[in-house]
């Protein structure tokens, strides 16, 4: 759990991708 | 792939964890369009989507499903998937059959294009999902796109189809919640075991959860 919610590495990656 | 590959129980899951993943990028892209998703944190936009994907999917898919084979269509009618092949990639019929059931009553709704879109975008913002930090904020994007979608049916949605149609959606919603639970607990006992979570992806991994590390 604690080294989960640190981490979603692709999750954020692909939630900023593209943006401006 | 090896002759042996194709006889063991779970020949079709890289195949299927690869389209998985594929479509989990899907309803990212799909959840940054919803208006006020991206106005969330970070973290709650991460909570909505690792507890909605796997719900999103299912319902995505519906349009490829069809009712003459009951078999899912990917990139044309020469490659279908049958309940048969799913269990190849340790499903059992335990979800598979309230999950056919599923796509045959959502697909009976013959929904419009934009009532299926605007109950992905209900299902994504779902203000009770676990880990969420302003339930408020997620209950009151909700509270709009069921508004559209109420709004919706009953200028553009002719009788006799729009007859209770809305709440035999939000009913898909409630059926889609055990479906969740079903695969959340099929998926924990086989991503359990090392040499089937190898066979995932780290997006599926992320999203699903790791239960190795």
């Amino acid at each position: 759990k604690k080294k989960e919610s640190k981490d979603h590495q692709l999750l954020r990656y692909l939630l900023d991708k593209d943006e401006k | 792939p090896p002759m042996d590959i194709n006889f063991s129980p779970f020949s079709m899951l890289p195949h299927l964890a690869d389209l998985v993943s594929y479509s989990i990028q899907k309803v990212i892209g799909f959840a940054k369009m919803i208006p006020g998703f991206r106005d969330l944190t970070a973290e709650d936009q991460i909570a909505l989507l690792k507890s909605s994907a796997i719900e999103i999917i299912m319902l995505r898919s519906n349009q490829s499903f069809s009712l003459e084979d009951m078999a899912w269509s990917c990139g044309g009618n020469e490659f279908k998937y049958q309940i048969n092949d799913v269990t190849k990639a340790g499903h059992s019929l335990e979800l598979l059959e309230p999950l056919v059931k599923f796509q045959i009553g959502l697909k009976k709704l013959d929904l419009h294009e934009e009532e299926h879109v605007l109950l992905m975008g209900i299902c994504i913002l779902s203000p009770d999902r676990p880990g969420l930090q302003d339930n408020s904020l997620v209950e009151s994007l909700q509270d709009r796109l069921s508004e559209v979608l109420q709004t919706y049916i009953l200028c553009k949605h002719p009788p006799p189809g729009n007859r209770l149609l809305y709440a035999k959606m939000i009913q898909k919603l409630a059926d889609l919640r055990s479906l969740n639970e079903e695969h959340s607990k099929q998926y924990r006992c086989l991503s359990f075991k090392p040499e089937h979570s190898m066979q995932l992806t780290p997006l599926v991994l992320e999203v699903f959860g790791n239960e190795i590390s």
